[in-house]
């Protein structure tokens, strides 16, 4: 399939305006409002979303096996303790996220640190 | 990824950006798709942070993400961010983090930034300033012609390298995830390529529509492209648009 590296360019024209069913939905989020509330509603719709993602790390991770099945395991244990170092407001967002997903603490929380992980 | 600032022939900034993310995590080989990109697609949001009623700026997210990889702050600055990979990375960061208490979360800080920085110049001065826990690439743009560069940032703030549009070429800068001053990974270069095609495009055809072309070429677009955002910021001008690239098609 296709070429091998290094690619050569392939400088296309008139793609734009994509399909409109490409067009990324937009929501309001009210600052005004505690950190908690931020998100319910993005949190709410795209909670399916969100958990598909992190199942998919999850399994990912399991993958390695091992000690690296235990680092989950540690991240749903001290969940609640990582997210208490985090600066406000992002604190209190995390946990509105995880209330409305259901989604352990500790996982939300390492899918908004997860460019740190990743960048090793 | 791949982040983009052009300039038209009247001076007015168009600022773009590729998302691509999933290396590794899972290839599917029926689909010929990786797993964690085909899931992340579904979970991008366009966002309109506000206060007041009032818009203070809008970013492109992955619900659920609360800091910022992509972001407008109407009439002021736009903002990308790129990952950059170092041996001297997130890992170290967090350790340094633990012993010191020093260190800022990049998503965090890029939130921060649109929150607060009232101009190009203040954005700046955070963007370059700050510690941080892991290496990162900010593209930062602003509201007047050749108001463009990019930050190549360490963890700490020694190091790092700021490149403006003037000296990247006049009337753009582009960057991948590769600092500007060496060569990409040959398996990996998307900066050789999208530049031929902005050279192509020439500054005649910098627009929402020439942008959104060079950023639909292959390999700027690849597997891993989840979407792609277009910004001009003195309209307060963001869309995005999911990407997809079928076969065939590079996988990263």
């Amino acid at each position: 399939q296709g070429q091998s590296p290094p690619y050569e360019a392939e400088c296309v024209e008139g793609k734009y305006p994509p399909p409109s069913s490409r067009r990324v939905k937009e929501y309001v989020v009210n600052l005004d409002l505690p950190g908690k509330e931020r998100w319910k509603h993005v949190a709410a719709e795209k909670k399916q979303e969100i958990k598909n993602i992190l199942a998919s790390f999850k399994k990912y991770i399991y993958d390695f096996g091992g000690i690296a099945a235990e680092i989950w395991y540690l991240i749903d244990l001290l969940g609640p303790a990582i997210v208490d170092v985090l600066p406000q407001p992002f604190q209190d967002e995390i946990r509105g996220i995880s209330d409305v997903t259901g989604i352990e603490i500790g996982e939300v929380t390492l899918y908004n640190i997860f460019y740190e992980i990743f960048t090793v | 990824c791949t982040s983009i600032v052009a300039q038209d022939s009247n001076g007015t900034l168009y600022h773009a950006r590729n998302l691509d993310f999933g290396l590794f995590m899972g290839w599917d080989p029926k689909n010929r798709t990786w797993e964690i990109t085909e899931l992340l697609r579904p979970a991008i949001v366009n966002l309109d942070f506000q206060r007041g009623g009032k818009t203070v700026f809008k970013s492109v997210n992955y619900a659920g993400y609360v800091g910022i990889l992509t972001a407008i702050s109407p009439g002021k600055f736009t903002l990308t961010m790129n990952e950059r990979f170092t041996l001297d990375g997130g890992y170290i960061g967090i350790i340094n983090l633990i012993l010191t208490g020093k260190g800022t979360w990049m998503g965090f800080l890029t939130r921060a930034t649109m929150e607060k920085a009232e101009s190009f110049k203040e954005a700046r001065a955070m963007l370059t300033s700050t510690q941080m826990i892991a290496p990162a690439y900010f593209i930062l743009a602003g509201n007047t012609s050749g108001q463009a560069c990019v930050i190549t940032r360490n963890r700490e703030v020694n190091g790092t390298d700021t490149w403006w549009m003037k000296e990247a070429g006049g009337w753009y800068v582009l960057e991948t995830n590769y600092d500007h001053w060496s060569k990409p990974l040959f398996v990996d270069d998307r900066r050789t390529p999208a530049n031929k095609c902005m050279k192509k495009l020439t500054q005649k055809g910098v627009g929402i529509p020439g942008i959104f072309d060079v950023l639909s070429s292959r390999p700027v677009l690849n597997k891993l492209t989840t979407y792609t955002a277009l910004m001009q910021v003195n309209q307060g001008h963001l869309e995005t648009w999911l990407q997809y690239c079928p076969d065939p098609c590079f996988p990263w």
